[in-house]
């Protein structure tokens, strides 16, 4: 079963047109293996995207080098899942 | 469970539970429910739908589909909640039963179950078909991109890795061409509603073009009392409008297809939450999400009774 520790929901908020261009930019990157949660439309929408541990930085320094502002909507995606699981273990147990 | 009553409508359940709950269903209320398998998935699983009817022929009808994107697991959950629903207020609840004393209701709660089984399997988040596209090592179309409506425009991917893969074409997925064929041949219905999650909206065509369709103000008005009676249980707010102007472009889309094909009252909701957990709602959301979306979906259901076409 895919391992989803260290993967990270950020949720970007891109202040114009260039700014969502600039994370379509992202978008192609295909090794960075971005899971895009709710995809780039408009500024004022808010973008979330999943990022595989190993892209979380360098996904960060990108953002921050062009003035994009993010926060971090899940910080452990596996977290939530071993919680998730966890739950419908104990209900079927129960 | 050995009943639906003791079914826990409150946890996530996997696929085989599902259908079996589908069964039990079946077979407490034999004179109202009834399940037609459309299809089989890629991988040959069969494809599920109730039919809720008091008698008739093709009587106009109402389609609902859930978990079209196999990770949006509290579609299928509140999927599950509706099939209940029904059976519990057919007969008890005067709005509901005046619907279904006229029209039928069809409900896919696992429009995916190639993907749902693969969410539970292997990979939790996900979202498209498992078919796989020659020449390529990545799997999966988005079955909501596959349809035959702006397909092939912008608004979807030609990247078969690419999570929103419109596929090699029109209906190449059989969990969409089952819908097709089924929805074309009973040639009467006259709501579909497609859901999905997550970010609380409920969205009605275009999604492949800016033209607005041809009844926008009906169908504006209508999203607006539905969403209203959605948030008047827990203050749980959503957004409408169309699909381009409310998110983004989307090309071929399940309700831009069903709208073309006559069925004025299309629509597609986008369930809980906004942004907290996303795909990864707690299990303790589903019921309370199913309730709210439940006054959204008879808002819609007895606008299309009293306002035939």
């Amino acid at each position: 079963k895919e391992d989803f520790s260290g993967h990270q929901v950020l949720r970007i908020s891109a202040a114009d047109e260039a700014q969502v261009e600039k994370v379509r930019e992202l978008e192609k990157l295909e090794h960075l293996q971005l899971d895009f949660w709710r995809g780039p439309s408009q500024p004022s929408t808010p973008i979330d995207v999943r990022v595989p541990f190993p892209s979380v930085q360098a996904v960060k320094v990108f953002l921050e080098s062009h003035g994009i502002k993010y926060s971090i909507m899940i910080k452990d995606v596996q977290v939530l899942l071993k919680d998730e699981e966890e739950q419908m273990f104990a209900f079927k147990s129960r | 469970a050995h009943s639906t009553d003791t079914f826990s409508y409150a946890t996530y359940h996997t696929l085989d539970e599902i259908y079996e709950f589908m069964d039990l269903l079946v077979a407490e209320n034999p004179n109202l429910v009834s399940k037609i398998q459309i299809g089989n998935s890629y991988e040959g699983r069969p494809i599920n739908v109730l039919k809720f009817s008091t008698g008739g022929t093709n009587r106009p009808a109402i389609w609902i589909d859930t978990g079209i994107h196999s990770r949006e697991w509290v579609t299928q959950a509140s999927g599950v909640w509706f099939a209940k629903k029904i059976t519990d207020d057919y007969g008890q609840d005067e709005q509901l039963t005046a619907i279904l004393d006229s029209m039928d209701i069809f409900l896919e709660i696992v429009t995916n179950p190639d993907g749902f089984a693969y969410t539970h399997s292997k990979n939790r988040l996900w979202r498209k078909t498992r078919s796989i596209t020659a020449g390529s090592s990545c799997v999966g179309v988005d079955p909501n991109r596959n349809w035959d409506a702006g397909f092939g425009e912008a608004g979807a991917s030609s990247n078969p890795c690419s999570e929103t893969y419109r596929g090699k074409f029109a209906n190449s997925e059989v969990e969409v061409k089952s819908i097709v064929d089924f929805v074309t041949n009973h040639g009467n219905i006259k709501a579909f509603i497609s859901i999905h999650s997550y970010s609380q909206l409920l969205l009605y065509p275009y999604g492949y073009t800016t033209t607005r369709v041809a009844h926008q103000s009906e169908l504006d008005q209508l999203a607006k009392a539905a969403v209203e009676n959605l948030a008047s249980l827990y203050g749980t707010k959503y957004k409408y409008g169309s699909i381009i102007t409310t998110i983004y472009q989307a090309s071929g889309g399940t309700i831009d297809w069903t709208y073309n094909s006559g069925i004025k009252y299309s629509y597609t909701f986008e369930l809980r939450d906004t942004g907290l957990y996303g795909f990864l709602l707690p299990a303790k959301q589903i019921v309370p999400t199913a309730q709210e979306t439940w006054l959204g979906l008879m808002t819609i259901m007895d606008y299309t009774l009293k306002h035939p076409y």
